[in-house]
């Protein structure tokens, strides 16, 4: 052991067992994570080498063969609750993504989500067998955040009973979703529907994009890798194009709206009811923020401790660099920060699963707070985080710049959440939109609950900017 | 503006109150931008627009309460303390920090006077110095294993240096000690030169 960091521990004020047990909300949680992390890390399957060492390919074959022995090893040791899914993912792929992330985290839930009793019974246990490897494409190459803009096309036939898909320019090219290049034999595809000669906005459809058993792409289906990026070199993150297409109606999730044999288009009971899993996913991403932050706290603030250099007193040996204040001002307000995440992230998801309950319920009520708060919270968090990560970065010099320190990873896999699942900007005006309607309402002598109160009191004041 | 200034800057649910302030005043400063260009005439969206960097402003600034708010109600949950205390000290430096990078707009909405000003940012650095022993405790805390981290730099017994170069002789460019690209290209050229 280090002795300046034998040092460092030995003149703490507190007990950090203690506050890991609230981080992780109680002692057995901590417990149970630890236990699943030394399976992992116990298990000869999940040592390989280094990544920074591997090309591209390689490291997305590495990637695919972890999760292969992944999938098989949390069944082996029965781990289904879903926090202890992603523990155990996260253990094997240290904290990088991988391949089969979008089948486990976005095309499963939709199934279960927006599928019908008859759909699930289609498509669930093939999917959750591997034998369907699904990814969700909504995202085109022209168009992200603004669904509206979407063109990839669903033309209901009624003589067939088929939808026709299309993607009519380059620029309706699904573009992006993880696994969709190489791995994905199936994907969720949103696309605008058109029946009976009018478009009926956004649906989803599950669609096979591949072969079974020989991979190779349909006739009528383009899909390939994107190419390399600023980092997930593990994940085959891909395009996707129709040419007319053809899927049985049976494909389209009905658990909401519906298209009929003759075409009629049934509207859902509430457009509301996919903010659901837009909050689930969002909450996560706040959770990363607080982890990928405080990974990279980690790091920089240990190596402070390590690393001495310079001189505070002339003659005297060089000092830590921890102890400059200027090092000090770097990195402790990014250490607040990082625990302030970890608060949110978990509040976020207490709140979800409580609310989840009441959708269940039939009450919709605070949907549109939680989705707008989430909104903002994604994008607050993950921009701060973001740079604090790169601040974290320079802090440790120039061996910040090498990938041994890990630091370029944490932030080449993190800084991506600043756009995907909405770009931040765009969630930022939707919480503002959440807050000029509460305003405006407040204005109206409306009463305001939950985190937006606040606008009941200032509706009447006057406020005005202080003259200088 | 009728607002209450901060009475005591090391109050941190006096702090919350000040960040709702500052949120509700640059909430009904957007809301009031919007407001007033849709009486001239304009038309919704060209409205948003216009204002919509004040209407992110805002947003920033309601999501910055959110956050500090969260972690002052999370320390009442706290009994240790030994724990509690440090963690009252980081929500404080959190707090303070925030108001000390986005002065402006406390100030202008009238929430701080600049002699206070002096004051938090004093504070700040006077926290630095109560975090100072803490901070590898504090990251310990994290409870990220060394293969979880996957960092020389941050590994758990600080053995960095023998480590970092164990890491550096495993590069691909090391397999042998002279790269074939020596044979391939330098020695011919330096035997034409």
């Amino acid at each position: 052991m280090n002795p300046d960091l034998s040092r460092e521990r030995a003149t703490a004020s507190f007990n950090p067992e203690i506050i890991t047990n609230i981080l992780d909300g109680t002692p057995e949680k901590t417990h149970r994570r630890r236990e699943i992390e030394s399976l992992v890390i116990n298990d000869p399957a999940f040592h390989n080498e280094d990544p920074n060492f591997l090309s591209r390919s390689e490291r997305y074959e590495l990637a695919i063969k972890k999760s292969s022995q992944m999938v098989k090893k949390m069944r082996d040791h029965g781990i289904s609750d879903p926090e202890e899914i992603y523990w155990f993912k996260s253990f094997v792929h240290r904290g990088r993504p991988e391949p089969l992330d979008l089948h486990l985290g976005m095309f499963l839930p939709t199934l279960l989500s927006q599928a019908t009793p008859e759909q699930q019974d289609r498509f669930f246990m093939p999917a959750w067998n591997l034998e369907i490897i699904g990814t969700y494409a909504q995202t085109e190459m022209g168009h992200g955040t603004h669904l509206r803009g979407l063109e990839t096309t669903a033309t209901y036939d009624p003589s067939t009973q088929e939808f026709i898909l299309n993607s009519p320019t380059v620029t309706s090219i699904k573009w992006w979703p993880g696994g969709l290049g190489k791995t994905s034999n199936h994907a969720v595809v949103l696309a605008q529907l058109y029946t009976q000669g009018e478009c009926k906005g956004l649906q989803a459809f599950i669609v096979p994009i591949r072969q079974i058993g020989t991979h190779e792409p349909l006739p009528g289906v383009t899909v390939g890798d994107i190419g390399p990026k600023f980092g997930f070199d593990e994940i085959d993150n891909g395009f996707l194009s129709f040419n007319k297409f053809r899927i049985p109606r049976e494909n389209m999730l009905m658990k909401h709206a519906k298209v009929e044999p003759d075409g009629t288009y049934v509207k859902p009971l509430s457009d509301k009811l996919t903010y659901g899993t837009m909050v689930f996913i969002r909450s996560m991403i706040v959770g990363d923020s607080a982890r990928s932050l405080s990974r990279a706290c980690t790091i920089a603030i240990r190596y402070s401790a390590v690393r001495h250099q310079s001189e505070i007193r002339v003659g005297d040996p060089e000092p830590q660099i921890l102890n400059f204040q200027t090092q000090q001002y770097k990195l402790f307000p990014l250490l607040a920060t990082a625990y302030a995440f970890h608060f949110v992230g978990s509040y976020m998801s207490q709140k979800y699963h409580r609310i989840t309950g009441d959708i269940q319920q039939g009450n919709l009520s605070e949907l549109p707070e939680l989705h707008a708060f989430s909104a903002g919270l994604k994008a607050f968090t993950t921009w701060v985080a973001s740079t604090g990560i790169e601040e974290c970065r320079m802090a440790c010099g120039g061996h910040g710049y090498s990938r041994s320190s890990g630091i370029p990873d944490i932030y080449v896999t993190f800084t991506p959440a600043c756009t995907y699942e909405g770009e931040n900007t765009v969630m930022m005006l939707q919480t503002a939109r959440f807050l000029f309607k509460s305003y405006t309402a407040a204005e109206s002598g409306e009463r305001l609950g939950g985190m937006v109160s606040y606008l009941n009191d200032v509706s009447s004041q006057r406020v005005q900017p202080q003259p200088l | 503006a009728g607002r209450p200034q901060i009475a005591d800057i090391n109050d941190v649910f006096g702090l919350v109150e000040a960040y709702k302030q500052r949120a509700a005043w640059l909430v009904v400063r957007a809301a009031r931008g919007v407001q007033s260009d849709l009486k001239r005439g304009k038309r919704k969206e060209d409205a948003w627009n216009k204002n919509s960097v004040d209407l992110v402003r805002a947003s920033q600034a309601h999501c910055h309460y959110v956050v500090v708010k969260l972690f002052a109600d999370k320390l009442s949950e706290v009994l240790d303390a030994a724990t509690h205390r440090i963690l009252s000290s980081l929500c404080l430096l959190y707090a303070l920090h925030g108001i000390s990078k986005n002065t402006g707009d406390f100030l202008q909405a009238g929430l701080l006077t600049s002699s206070q000003l002096e004051h938090v940012d004093q504070r700040v650095k006077d926290l630095l110095g109560v975090i100072r022993p803490n901070a590898v405790a504090l990251v310990d805390a994290f409870d990220y294993s060394d293969t979880q981290l996957s960092s020389v730099l941050g590994r758990y017994d600080g053995n960095v240096y023998e480590n970092m170069f164990e890491w550096a002789k495993k590069s691909p460019l090391n397999k042998t000690q002279v790269h074939e690209s020596f044979h391939k290209y330098l020695k011919p050229l330096q035997s034409k030169l």
